[in-house]
């Protein structure tokens, strides 16, 4: 099981739609400073349900919304999409690859899908326990955080080893 | 709940020593339960000692040290369940070129487990990787995905082309 | 009390500015008092607005962008009111080439200022200094000044000895 | 006015006496991860009267004391001693050179000296107002605090700028 592809649209610096195509193996992500990498990382914990918008550095969710350049106007919503391979059958889903997604509009309402249809965050999260990805808590490391697996309580790295189970 | 976080948790410290041992030559590293009567409830220490140095305060290590003794907790995690795939946001930055190569060497070692994304400004990672994503900012204030190349020691040496990411 | 502190905050917000679009071209940075009519309890916020983008809240800038920034409000202090030395710890550590220069280009402009330590990992801030001082590790576990080296580009070809830090 | 050398013993991973004499302009200080290059940035720091050990990366202020390696063992005491070019004549002591020091013995008893003899610590305080050094409140930028900046609160920024008056 791999990440296939991964779509924004309307997420942080991410206006228009934009594809990653992913291959397996190790990709490097390189670019200049404020050029939107780590916003690729930030559209990958949004759309496995990180409910923090600090963990996203932003106050509030809202500010994952494309907010404007000083030639594009904000937005409405963002969307982020998905894409995991399944062709080892290991997601209980009848596909080969199977997609995810998740919307947030400026009223507030938010959206979240499975195979392109509606559906609740918690479909997401028993889909991605299957996968090992629970809120993708140690698939992720965020920028400047690496130190919190040293400097948090006994107690955080005791739920990261649970989540390993 | 108690027999599957006792072998998941000996698992994880079991792969956190070998990693350890791996990033900190001459050093040793283990993950001890904060209570072992009551493995419910008890969260994990990490205790270290390096090559030359007295057991000490977490705390008191150096910011390279710090960064390489999270990503042996880490990987041990990723080594106990592997995750369909890693981001990894510059977790390399803090590392001098020493420490650079025993990154290096871990992403070798993991990269049949999982598909990795290392988003890094140190040549030596972008060397390592398979294939380059360029992320750059646009006259419009908005993110592209600029290209996708070879990083150049894959190609032969004809094929080196200079592409501007 | 808020005569002095008036005349500095204003002293401070000039050099602010002027630094930051140094840093940052095309940019535009101020300092803010959260209160106008009570100079006396007043705190300082940072607004900025980069090249191409709109006004942002700083939570939601760069890693590399944040470093920058705030180095920008350093050596506004300094610029106000010049310290005997300045010892700056891998500050530089985040930046991209591009920036990793402009930093470079900083430390030039106020190298008559005051005297600077740099700690960095980074070849291109090294080869900007005066000297180097190497600090190494002994095999007893305590550290040593090893030695002390002018880099590379300042020395003439014939001098130019490859000593081991 | 400047540093003109640093003198350490006992102090974290100095355990004898090490001396870094210093010039003017701009000195890179390198070496491998863990070698001690904080450690310098903290013992200046300390003998500026820094009185939070949580700053100087300790749990209580005894982790100052170099707590032995594996080869030595732990002393009982730590020191720091500054030494400024007073030439200018900027400092209110009639020497050419000002030389302050700190002491900290494992009993908890810490001692202040100004030119070799024992003083409080308001006097050193009070000399290094003068000298524009606060308590190197933004002289120092310990490693990994330079986000401190922004993410801040605005009277903390403004405490920065008092200094700067
Ligand atoms: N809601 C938003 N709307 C528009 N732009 C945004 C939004 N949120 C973030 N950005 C933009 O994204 C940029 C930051 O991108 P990101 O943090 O991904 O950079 P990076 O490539 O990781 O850089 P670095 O190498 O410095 O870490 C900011 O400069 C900001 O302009
Ligand atoms: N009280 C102490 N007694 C003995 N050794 C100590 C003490 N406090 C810290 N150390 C040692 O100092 C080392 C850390 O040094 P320091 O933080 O200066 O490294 P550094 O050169 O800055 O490395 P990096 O490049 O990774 O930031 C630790 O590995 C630790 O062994
Ligand atoms: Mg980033
Ligand atoms: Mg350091």
């Amino acid at each position: 099981m791999y990440l296939k592809s991964l779509a924004a649209r309307g997420f942080k610096s991410f206006a228009d739609k934009t594809e990653i195509l992913c291959q397996q193996g190790v990709i490097a992500v390189v670019g200049p400073n404020g050029s939107g990498k780590s916003n690729i990382a930030d559209a990958v914990l949004w759309v496995l349900g990180e409910q923090s918008a600090r963990h996203l550095r932003g106050g509030s969710m809202e500010d994952v919304i494309f907010a404007g350049s000083h030639s594009r106007s904000a937005l409405g919503m963002a969307e982020v999409i998905m894409t995991l391979d399944n062709s080892s059958g290991q997601l209980p889903i009848e596909f080969t690859e199977v997609t995810i997604g998740r919307r947030l509009y400026r009223s507030g309402e938010s959206e979240y899908l499975l195979m392109g249809k509606r559906c609740r965050l918690s479909d997401i999260i028993d889909l991605l326990e299957e996968a090992g990805l629970g809120r993708g808590i140690y698939s992720v490391i965020s920028q400047g955080r690496i130190d919190e697996v040293l400097s948090g309580r006994p107690d955080e790295r005791r739920a990261l080893v649970d989540e390993a189970a | 709940i108690n027999d599957v976080f006792a072998d998941t948790f000996e698992k994880a410290s079991n792969h956190f020593s070998e990693i350890f041992s791996l990033l900190f030559p001459g050093g040793r590293g283990k993950l001890l339960l904060t209570n072992e009567d009551n493995t419910l409830d008890a969260g994990i220490d990490i205790e270290v000692k390096l090559e030359r140095k007295k057991f000490q305060k977490l705390s008191l290590m150096s910011g390279g040290e710090r960064a390489l003794a999270a990503l042996a907790f880490t990987f041990a995690l990723y080594a106990t369940k592997p995750t369909p795939f890693c981001i990894l946001d510059e977790v390399d930055a803090p590392l001098d070129e020493f420490n650079l190569a025993r990154f290096v060497d871990l992403i070798d070692r993991f990269r049949k487990e999982s598909q990795f994304f290392i988003i890094t400004h140190q040549q030596r990672t972008m060397s390592a990787a398979d294939i380059l994503y360029g992320v750059s900012m646009q006259a419009n204030g908005t993110t592209a995905l600029v290209s996708q190349k070879i990083p150049e020691q894959k190609l032969s040496p004809t094929e080196s082309v200079q592409e501007e990411v």
